[in-house]
């Protein structure tokens, strides 16, 4: 099944 | 201070149908350079980085760094009072707690002003990392659109293959299954209509149509898109 992931840990944050 | 005036509002009106869906709040982080936009969809599924150039506009003025706190269905709906051939002006004054749209038809006949009031967003600056990735489409924007809209019929979701000369679409469902195959053409005589796929290596992932679909709504901003891949690596549109 598909699970959608969350961007959020990917980027840096500044 | 800002003021910024676009030839055509048909642009700002195409880039801002596109981000609507995806952007609720956000900055227009305003500088010398020009008007940038990032910003999260509210479930951090997906980011939309935009920049319009200060070169885009005639003139620009922007005497400091100012960040626009800017809710997006209003800006939509201002958008849509503007007629594409009208020029446009946007400005804010120093400490503004509004943004002035100003759209003027072509022979000055109908002056159209708006104020819209600015919110404070505080989002963080996301640093998006250099990816070298496995494999990357150029393909014409128009058709990457009609293909998640077509698959979208039998999924919510597409896997997008990319192999030696082909990159493949394919959705399966409780109904059944459908694939869109896209070969590279090579000398064509419109830019826009080339396809390319530059691989590194094989790659194969699943994406929701519901992001693809609003990501493609910006089709008519551009007659090409470029799909950039790798596993484990958010999806570059």
């Amino acid at each position: 099944g598909f699970k959608q992931v969350t961007l959020s840990s990917y980027f840096t944050r500044r | 201070m800002l003021e910024a005036r676009l030839p055509s509002a048909v642009t700002l009106k195409k880039i801002i149908d596109a981000v609507k869906e995806l952007v609720q709040d956000a900055n227009f982080d305003c500088n010398d350079s020009g008007i940038a936009l990032q910003a999260m969809d509210s479930s951090h599924v997906a980011l939309v980085a935009l920049l319009m150039r200060a070169e885009g506009f005639d003139p620009y003025r922007c005497d400091r760094n100012i960040a626009l706190g800017i809710n997006f269905a209003t800006l939509a709906k201002v958008m849509k009072c503007a007629g594409n051939d009208d020029n446009l002006t946007i400005k804010a004054g120093e400490d503004a707690d509004v943004l002035s749209l100003m759209f003027e038809s072509t022979n000055s006949d109908r002056i159209s002003e708006f104020d819209i009031k600015l919110m404070d967003v505080d989002a963080d600056h996301l640093g998006i990392p250099e990816t070298d990735y496995s494999a990357t489409i150029k393909m014409p924007s128009a058709e990457f659109q009609r293909i998640c809209r077509d698959l979208s019929v039998m999924s919510e979701t597409v896997t997008i293959e990319a192999v030696k000369d082909a990159v493949k679409f394919i959705a399966s469902g409780d109904t059944g299954s459908g694939s869109i195959t896209v070969k590279p053409n090579q000398a064509v005589d419109k830019k826009d209509m080339e396809v390319t796929v530059t691989l590194q290596e094989p790659v194969k992932l699943a994406f929701s149509l519901k992001y693809l679909n609003h990501f493609a709504k910006a089709s008519t901003l551009a007659g090409s898109v470029t799909l950039s891949l790798s596993d484990d690596v958010p999806l570059m549109i």
